[in-house]
């Protein structure tokens, strides 16, 4: 799985 | 977006505006945590540094402003208009205990070595020990009003529906964030005890939860 973060989640 | 994501920021959100509103029109900050707010506070200040630089959405930039305005102007009504009222006897969480381990965890354990990353993994692992000095307040009290359970339900609340979302983009998108699911977990876990106490002492219609 991808590890990454979201910059669009609050 | 997903509906688990936009329930759990409308669910956030709610339990931010439920404190904000019971501190403001009881003119009363008894039994709440001002050492848990600061932290709050703390949190959307590392995690909203980009809020000027980069534009996401409408909906993004609003919500960002909102709890950052909403989180200091708490913890104004509870170190200064309503100082008087607050329980600092109670609140006696020592934070440091906190804020070393996760700065040191977030230097340790990040997606990439940058200020701006450093300081929003700080955030996502402050967030889920920043409710620690309000839980520990209520044990040592013994007791909690009705409306701060509230604000405590929807505050656990919207983090068990981050990890569904998650879940969610995970099975869809292939979306995997694991400081963040890590965290948000870990930070579920300690409302767990409270939500066994909610459903079955506050809902049942108590005036306040007192603990056994």
């Amino acid at each position: 799985a991808m590890m990454s973060r979201s910059h669009d989640e609050l | 977006m997903n509906v688990f994501r936009l329930l759990g920021d409308v669910s956030h959100l709610v339990a931010i505006i439920i404190l904000f509103l019971k501190i403001f029109r009881s003119k009363s900050c008894a039994g709440i945590s001002g050492k848990s707010q600061v932290l709050f506070a703390l949190v959307f200040t590392t995690r909203y540094l980009d809020l000027f630089t980069s534009f996401i959405s409408i909906y993004n930039t609003v919500m960002k402003v909102v709890f950052l305005v909403l989180s200091y102007a708490t913890v104004y009504l509870i170190y200064l208009r309503f100082r008087s009222s607050y329980d600092s006897e109670s609140d006696t969480f020592r934070v440091e205990f906190l804020l070393v381990p996760v700065a040191g965890l977030s230097f340790l354990e990040n997606y990439d070595f940058t200020p701006i990353e450093i300081l929003w993994t700080f955030s996502i692992y402050l967030e889920s020990v920043a409710i620690l000095p309000q839980l520990f307040m209520i044990t040592k009290t013994g007791e909690a009003e009705s409306i701060t359970t509230h604000y405590l339900f929807f505050l656990g609340l919207y983090r068990a529906l981050y990890l569904a979302n998650w879940v969610w983009r995970y099975h869809t998108e292939g979306f995997f964030d694991q400081i963040a699911v890590v965290s948000g977990v870990v930070q579920t876990i300690f409302y767990c005890d409270f939500f066994y106490l909610y459903v079955t002492k506050v809902l049942k219609g108590n005036s306040k939860l007192t603990l056994p």
